[in-house]
């Protein structure tokens, strides 16, 4: 039997926005620790890594460790039905066929359940390495989405440039060219608006727009997002989600010819 | 020009 009920349930309605662009379908592993889901996109470019702790749970019961395959945007259609104030409870048997969402609201007068069917999936496990990065930019999660949607407009690359100085982001194409630098803040009252940069050294890297714009569908999870660069690196971009995880994704850099 | 890198050869499959 496997169980886990969260009462902040909008938190599902957030992490299938901010991956079901990404990836069709996906593995739910699910064990003593938690719930966790790790997948490439199609064109092996990025990399979706969630990490959801069973310790974070109102409830939580895995008996067997089960691996869960399920098609992303099915399952968006399933939590599109659950209220932004709706308890959230996922249920399976050992060796499942279907999965089961059960939506109740605050006051427990409406509870409603939906049965997905269950796809196997022959997908790669796949280890992340630890790293120390070279960059580490914390900075607003809103920022960070208008920048990327504000430069898409100019090219189809990003270029991402970290020094002492502060972070700036460049793109040109057709219709000129556009830099935003955001400089460490000096003076913060409100953690969750402040710009920090960790650098062991500068670096500069170009990525596609196309997918850090995916990237920040997880906005509405966190108040602030991580940007850790380093050479020979894929890119990680992390949003924390409450106190019961994070989701990162990883990007690897485009490559002058 | 540029050319998309891949991450294959970044993470070991387990």
């Amino acid at each position: 039997m496997f169980e886990a009920r969260l009462a902040k349930g909008a938190i599902f309605k957030k992490i299938l926005e901010a991956v079901k662009d990404l990836l069709t379908e996906a593995s739910w592993d699910c064990g003593d620790m938690g719930i966790t889901l790790q997948a490439m996109d199609n064109a092996h470019v990025s990399l979706v890594s969630l990490n959801l702790r069973s310790d974070g749970f109102d409830k939580y019961r895995c008996d067997r460790n089960l691996t869960m395959g399920m098609n992303l945007g099915s399952m968006s259609k399933i939590l599109k039905c659950a209220g932004n104030d709706d308890i959230v409870t996922i249920r399976a048997q050992d060796n499942p066929d279907t999965v089961t969402f059960v939506f109740e609201s605050e006051n427990g007068e409406k509870q409603s359940d939906y049965e997905m069917k269950l796809m196997s999936l022959d997908l790669e496990h796949l280890q992340i390495p630890e790293t120390e990065y070279a960059c580490v930019v914390k900075m607003p999660a809103g920022e960070f989405a208008r920048i990327c949607r504000d430069l898409s407009q100019f090219g189809d690359s990003i270029v991402i440039s970290c020094s002492k100085q502060g972070v700036k982001f460049s793109a040109s194409g057709d219709i000129g060219s556009a830099n935003v630098k955001l400089a460490q803040s000096s003076n913060v009252d409100k953690e969750e608006e402040a710009v920090t940069i960790e650098m062991q050294e500068p670096v500069s890297f170009t990525y596609a727009c196309r997918y850090l714009n995916f990237f920040t569908k997880a906005t509405p999870l966190s108040a602030q997002v991580k940007l850790s660069m380093s050479p020979e690196y894929p890119l990680m971009v992390e949003y924390a989600i409450d106190d019961i995880g994070q989701i990162r994704y990883f990007l690897a850099p485009k490559i002058e010819d | 020009t540029t050319t998309q890198g891949r991450l294959d050869s970044f993470f070991k499959v387990l």
